[in-house]
């Protein structure tokens, strides 16, 4: 999948199998991602965990778990709110699109998560207070909270050394391929379809044509669109909402690989 | 990884109608114990998952917040909570449940980041 980091950051990764995003005292989000053809190293998110933790008379623990054509609009208890406590109605989540869109407000930690399924995938956007983010327990052990530090380098993807190397033959037509991707897009095909929904060549227009010609299935047109509309109603600086510059290095091992 | 399965039983055990106990009942420490036991019967599959672990930490600050003994029957009870339907009604929250709200008053506006995942 493409990740936005808390700092901007923009990184394609593999990241295959369970991976925390968040970590703090006060929300845990775990996705597991799954290659989205045979023998791909490209993944795309198949489940989402989120746990909210107990906080005073506020909310108790919530879970909440999404999955392939399965987008609840409740926590896994069943319930819409935080439970009992007094300060129940300050978790909600709310459906905004039947099995397409939910969102979750948590006002007591002023933090809004959206999740939506596009085609067969997940994708998930936060805001959060730059105070919740960096409200961990034990700073050295966060290495792998990918929205605060990234993918580990070796997780990431560059998107010319991938085409050049990953094989056609996973991209032929097979049992695993994608249902609705009738057709191998060329660079040209792929770039005139992202131009329909992104305009602006930043790096969601090039998320969106990497994912084109990786699977060829149209859905993750729309991916890159929606995370597009999530960054424009989540993210506060709006000079920020466009990127340009892929990043590829972690600040700490960026010195270490010199 | 059969831990979802121990959420839903616990979660199932401490909500319905027809035990009309509280948290501080003795059946809230046995569905904790019950809950407590069906974790460490998947914990061999369930290494390094998040829900697990986050589980198992719940289980051990519920416990002690309840003065519950380890031992004990795991005989599953079934308590009672409100529906969240009521719950909803109470739209008095006290302020620390509203970031935004207790965050204006005595500093500056919180600076928000955004961080998201999508696609391939």
């Amino acid at each position: 999948p493409h990740l936005r980091t808390f700092t901007d950051r923009f990184q394609t990764c593999q990241v295959r199998g369970a991976w925390p995003l968040i970590d703090n005292n006060y929300l845990n989000v775990q996705v597991t991602n799954t290659p989205v053809l045979p023998g791909s190293s490209a993944t795309a998110t198949s489940k989402l965990t989120i746990i909210f933790k107990n906080f005073q008379e506020c909310v108790e623990q919530k879970v909440y778990q999404a999955e392939m054509d399965e987008l609840p609009a409740a926590f896994a208890d069943g319930s819409k709110n935080g439970g009992d406590k007094h300060g129940a109605n300050s978790l909600k989540i709310t459906e905004k699109v039947s099995g397409q869109h939910i969102e979750i407000q948590a006002k007591y930690i002023g933090t809004t998560i959206i999740v939506r399924q596009v085609g067969r995938y997940l994708t998930f956007a936060v805001r959060m207070p730059e105070e919740v983010v960096n409200a961990v327990e034990d700073r050295d052990n966060q290495g792998l909270y990918l929205c605060l530090r990234g993918c580990p380098l070796n997780e990431q993807i560059d998107f010319q050394a991938f085409h050049a190397t990953e094989s056609w033959s996973t991209r032929r037509k097979g049992p695993g391929t994608p249902v609705s991707s009738p057709q191998v897009f060329t660079y040209e095909t792929a770039t005139a379809r992202c131009k329909e929904k992104l305009p602006v060549e930043d790096l969601y227009f090039q998320a969106c044509v990497f994912d084109l010609l990786t699977t060829g299935d149209v859905n993750f047109t729309l991916a890159a669109y929606y995370a597009f509309e999530d960054v424009k109603m989540l993210h506060s600086n709006k000079d920020k909402l466009h990127l340009y510059e892929r990043t590829r290095d972690l600040p700490g091992s960026a010195a270490a690989s010199g | 990884c059969k831990i979802l399965k121990c959420n839903s039983e616990f979660w199932t055990a401490t909500s319905g109608t027809h035990y009309p106990g509280s948290e501080d009942t003795p059946e809230f420490c046995t569905a904790l114990r019950a809950y407590s036991h069906c974790t460490r019967r998947t914990a061999r599959t369930c290494r390094g998952d998040l829900a697990y672990h986050s589980a198992v930490h719940g289980i051990e600050d519920l416990m002690s917040q309840h003065n519950c003994s380890k031992d004990g029957p795991t005989s599953q009870p079934r308590l009672r909570t409100l529906p969240p339907g009521d719950s909803q009604e109470r739209s008095d929250s006290p302020e620390i449940c509203h970031y935004e709200k207790s965050f204006h008053k005595h500093s500056a506006p919180p600076n928000y980041t955004h961080c998201g995942l999508f696609g391939d």
